[in-house]
Order: structure tokens, then sequence, then C-alpha cells
């Protein structure tokens, strides 16, 4: 039975995806059969890992709006251990289409009964937005993972963040609990970096990972590659951040 | 008569809100009467500017759902010449009640009539998403600014952002134009920035503009004290790029 973790936050730019992607690849280098789905119609996670979203006989969208099963959306990366079902750019009708559908929050979650014995984990990259994509991401998760970059409009929106998860556990998905916060791009050259992350510590306590992703220029530049930082730099720190943070999520798992 | 323009791009953390706080301040220094609009639920141009949301009497989503005139939802700031339209919470009800209302993407169109005589600019700044918020946004400006993050996956996105102008252009609002392309967090110390700014400026030619903003700690540090850098630090390399950039859509407008 594979844990699904949503990494999830509507402020944009905070690292969803680079989390989803170096997440992905550090729990794949530690054994773990994963499944990465891109859930954002921006498709940056299809693209950082080196898929040509082109190329596809059945999408996402063709998933959620015509019923399809979801192994077969599946491409197979070129990462041992780590598959993923790529966003195209129908998907962004989706957003829409779904508004009047029969029980529109919970698509995701009844496709991913067919999967979800395939995989150890299922990461789920959600768009900058609280709409149906990604309430359909929390619906179907069992935890969900917020990146929050060190600065102060993400600090400011966390709260609205954790009302709209307490929001979906109160209904549709009574199960979903907080897998962590992380905090990202994280300069400890500057008093904003270090004030931010601490402020944060000290109201989330221990729901805040240990580890921290320091800004690095690697986690930038490895996309262009179409590549996670740990295949294109695994010395970097940003590569070894993630490597961190996998073995927390992996221990935080036996827990579970 | 105002020029409308709105400040859009689906990628999240790009700079819209620091690009629509500190070019409405840096046109209201240079003697334009200037109003901004947040039309993103995140409400981050409203905190950015020192606005508390919660203690509004009409908001813009009574305007948007609820036919109230925008006069009613517009606030003093205090910075001279400077008004501003707040975004409450509520607005992020509006992406989806929007759907099934007559004429949706004109709502904020027909609205602006109003009030478009008061004001030299009305800047709009839109959440990152091309949904019913963004396209009433598109649809109601006579033109758009594009900031763009010298990075890679806001690169990647740029093509598809200009083919749902065209869209827009198409169909909804022909006389739509681009005013440019804005490069932020620029760091000239890393080859990624010096080689992502290049592609763009070789791509788009001059369309772009002169001006480039610079990663500068003063427009991250700013939006904590609700006020643009040119009120918190005015000498700091980031207000000085805007009140650059503020001269170069001046001039743009001479010529319009
Ligand atoms: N720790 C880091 N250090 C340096 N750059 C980073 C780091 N994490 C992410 N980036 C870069 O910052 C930008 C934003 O990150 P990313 O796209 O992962 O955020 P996101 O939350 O997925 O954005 P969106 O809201 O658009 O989905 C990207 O260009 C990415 O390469
Ligand atoms: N030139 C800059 N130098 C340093 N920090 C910056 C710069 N421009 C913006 N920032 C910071 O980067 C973050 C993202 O910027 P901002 O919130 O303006 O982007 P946005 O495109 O409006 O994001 P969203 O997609 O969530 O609406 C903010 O924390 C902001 O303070
Ligand atoms: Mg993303
Ligand atoms: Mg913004």
């Amino acid at each position: 039975m594979a844990r699904i973790i949503a990494i999830a936050n509507q402020k944009g730019g905070v690292g969803k995806t680079t989390t989803s992607i170096n997440l992905s690849a550090s729990l794949a280098i530690n054994d773990q059969a994963v499944l990465l789905i891109d859930m954002d119609p921006q498709s940056n996670a299809t693209s950082g890992v080196g898929i040509d979203q082109k190329a596809l006989p059945c999408s996402l969208y063709d998933c959620l709006m015509r019923g399809k099963p979801l192994s077969e959306a599946v491409s197979q990366t070129n990462i041992a251990r780590l598959w993923i079902i790529p966003a195209t750019a129908d998907l962004v009708g989706a957003e829409v289409e779904l508004v009047n559908v029969e029980e529109r929050e919970s698509v995701l979650k009844k496709s991913l009964q067919e999967i979800v014995g395939r995989y150890d984990y299922i990461i789920i990259d959600c768009p900058p937005a609280l709409g149906f994509l990604t309430i359909n991401a929390l619906a179907g998760a069992h935890s969900v993972l917020i990146p929050v970059q060190c600065e102060y409009y993400a600090m400011e929106g966390l709260g609205r963040l954790m009302a709209n998860v307490k929001r979906i556990q109160d209904g549709l998905n009574p199960s979903l609990v907080l897998e962590g916060i992380l905090l990202t791009m994280f300069d400890s050259r500057n008093s904003l970096g270090r004030q931010v992350s601490e402020e944060i510590r000290n109201h989330f306590k221990e729901k805040v990972y240990k580890t921290m992703i320091p800004r690095n220029v690697t986690l930038a530049e490895a996309p262009s590659y179409g590549k996670p930082a740990a295949f294109y730099n695994a010395a970097s720190a940003g590569a070894q951040a993630y490597l961190e943070l996998a073995k927390e999520v992996l221990a935080h798992g036996e827990e579970g």
C-alpha cells in the first residue's frame, strides 16, 4: 500500500515542484518504488524529469475526465524505481470542467485505488491554487507536505492554507494528516530568512522538518537538464538536503 | 482616461505582486494618480501596502458578484496618489462562482467603466493561474506586463502564456497589447540568470524592458513593513530599479 503525499501550497514559487521531483528521486535512491503525479497544467515536474509531454498515448486529463485507468497514463523515467504520470496542456481544462461533475472533489481519489498497491510512495505535485486539481489531490492523499519559502508572503499564507487543510479533514478526507512543513530557499546570510524560519518553527514546532532546503543554484539549474539534483550534481548542498529529507520522511513512515 | 495594465504570469513566485506594488508606487512618485487592484485571493498586494483587509465595507467580490460599484471598494493607502481595491478571502469563491455567470469573462471590464476616468494608471495584480480572475483582468486591461524570473521553469512557461494572451486578443479583448516583459530576480553572479535573460532578450527583442530587477533583499523585506521598497529603503537597488521601470512605462505611454 503506497503512502500518498500531496505537495501543496497556494503561494506560488515556494518550491513545490522542486520538492516533488527531488523527494521522489531521493526516495527511489532509498529503494522505494515511487510514482510522481504532475497535477499542475504548467507541467514543470514533467519537464523537470526529462519527459516530453507531447508523446503520450493517454493523459492524466483522460483519466480524470474520461474515466481512463491511471495505469495507462504512467510513463517510465530514466531513473530507477521512479515512474511519472505527466501533466499535459489539456489538464488546464479540467479545473473548469470539474465544476459541473458529480463528486468533483473525489475523482482522483477513486482512480488512485487501481494503482495504490504497485508503489511504496505516490507524490502529487500541485498547482499554486486551491482549485479542483489541488482539492482532488488533498482528498485523495494520506498526507500533505507543505513547502514554505523563508519569506514574508509565504509565511503569511500559511495560516489560510492550514485552515483549508482542516476543512478537507472535516469533510472530504477525514484521514488526511499533515506530513510536515518544509522550509525552502533558506539563505542564512540574510536576517529575513532567519526571522521567518524561527517564527514558523516557534508556531508549528515538531510539525516542521529538521531538514531545511538551502537556496542553492544546483536546484535551479538541474531542471534545464531534465534531471533531479541528485543525478545532476549529487554532492551539491541542494541534492544532499533532499536526501536528508527523504530519510526523515521514511523514518516518519515507520512510526505511521 | 487611465491606462489599465494587468500584471500576469501563471508561473508562481515570479514577482507579480512585487512588481504591482513597486511599479504603482513609483508611478505615484512620478505624479501619476494610480489605482492598484488586488485580483489575487492571497491578498499579498493588499498586505504589502499595509491595508488590513478585514476592515472594509465593500469588497472586490461584492463588485464582481453582486454588481456593487468599484468606487465603493476603493481604499486610501498612506502613499500620496496611490489608492487600492484590496482583495478579501471571499474572492477565492469568485473563481468557481463565475463559471456559471453570463459573460463571465467580462465582469471586471464592465465595472471598470465607472472609475477609469479618475486615475492615470490602473494596475491589476493577478493570481498564479489562468482562471477567471486572470482572464477578467486580461479582458479588461489595455495591456499586459509579464514579469519573468530569470530561471528555467519561468522561461519554459512564457510560450504558453503568450499563446493565451493571443487567444484573448483574438476573442475577448482585441485591443489588448503586450506592455512588456520584465526580467526579475536577476542575479549576475550565476550563469543560469545570465543564460536565461539572454535567451529571453534574443527571442522577444524590444518587447523586453531595458530595466532588469536585480535579486535584492529589500524587495523581500519591505512587504513585512507594509511598504513599497521606495518608502522602506529608497536607495536600495530594488527600489531604484522599479523607479527606472516606471520611467520606461511612462515613456512608452507617450508613444501610445
Ligand atoms: N532551494 C532552492 N534554491 C534555489 N532555487 C530554487 C530552490 N527551490 C526551487 N528553486 C527554483 O525556484 C523557482 C521556484 O521553484 P518551484 O518551481 O519548484 O516552485 P513551485 O512552488 O513549484 O512554483 P509554482 O507555484 O509555479 O508551481 C524555480 O525556478 C526553481 O528552480
Ligand atoms: N527582485 C527580488 N529580489 C528578491 N526577492 C524578491 C524579488 N522580487 C520578489 N521577491 C520575493 O520573492 C517572493 C515572490 O515574489 P512575489 O510574491 O512578488 O511573486 P508573485 O509572482 O506575485 O507570486 P504568486 O505567484 O504567489 O502571486 C516574495 O517573497 C517576494 O518578496
Ligand atoms: Mg510547481
Ligand atoms: Mg502575487
